[in-house]
């Protein structure tokens, strides 16, 4: 439901 | 410390959350000193203000969905955060980014001549005036510059900010207690600093009472999304940030 959130979560921090 | 946090815990939370403030701005504190007297040019104030309602739009989702993606980043990087579960960290960005985004307006936000800086340069409220949503923009304005007038430092507010954003008041979270735990804790170390750096003894209670209002802003902005939603749906659906229509649609 939140694809892009969620995604952004689990990228590694720049 | 309070509820057997040492001092020592207290410290490490704060010099955390203020490195993972200072580390996810978008424009450091000299950036936005430099920029401070740039302001839009009457034609360049004139030209927003011919734009037509949706190309302005457009604009002011896209700049919000920049500074969400900063919020985002400040999260992760606060110590605890990662540690909810996915459902809550979900939750808590969703609930609270444009809150943590209006709280770090304050930083861009010249009082002295009531000033927003926007794309580039400092401009006035006027420059919004094709939004049509001057009570929207106006309550945004008032807050920045109340929230100017209680001369807060850097890491006053890197710690406001986290503890607008982990905050028990969202419905539907999972692990209340852990949010709890971790949000007293950042109470207790934006309590410690304040106590340090204001004469006014109120100054926490200030800063709290400023609370319901940002929730008051963002429920504003949802309707307001809601109204312009209907009259321009293809906007929305095609131009704006996925990111935005996923956050407040």
């Amino acid at each position: 439901k939140h694809k892009i959130l969620h995604q952004l979560l689990q990228n590694s921090t720049s | 410390g309070p509820n057997n946090v040492s001092m020592g815990e207290l410290d490490r939370i704060a010099q955390n959350i203020i490195k993972s403030h200072l580390e996810t701005c978008q424009y450091t504190t000299e950036e936005l000193q430099q920029l401070a007297w740039q302001t839009h040019s009457y034609e360049e104030v004139k030209m927003y203000q011919s734009k037509p309602r949706d190309v302005l739009w457009q604009q002011c989702a896209i700049q919000i969905t920049h500074a969400i993606q900063y919020v985002v980043e400040f999260a992760k990087r606060i110590s605890g955060f990662m540690e909810l579960c996915q459902n809550d960290q979900i939750l808590l960005l969703k609930s609270g980014c444009l809150e943590v985004v209006l709280v770090r307006m304050c930083r861009a936000f010249n009082p002295l001549n009531n000033t927003v800086l926007f794309e580039g340069k400092y401009g006035g409220m006027q420059m919004f005036k094709a939004l049509g949503c001057d009570d929207l923009v106006s309550a945004v304005f008032d807050f920045a510059k109340s929230l100017c007038s209680l001369q807060l430092t850097e890491e006053e507010i890197a710690l406001f900010s986290a503890a607008v954003l982990i905050s028990t008041d969202r419905p539907w979270l999972m692990e209340p207690r852990k949010v709890q735990k971790l949000q007293e804790k950042i109470y207790f170390a934006l309590q410690h600093i304040m106590q340090k750096n204001h004469m006014d003894e109120d100054a926490l209670a200030k800063l709290i009472s400023r609370i319901p209002t940002l929730s008051a802003l963002c429920t504003l902005h949802t309707e307001e999304l809601q109204a312009f939603q209907q009259l321009h749906p293809e906007t929305v659906n095609v131009l704006f940030p996925p990111l935005y229509k996923e956050l407040f649609n």
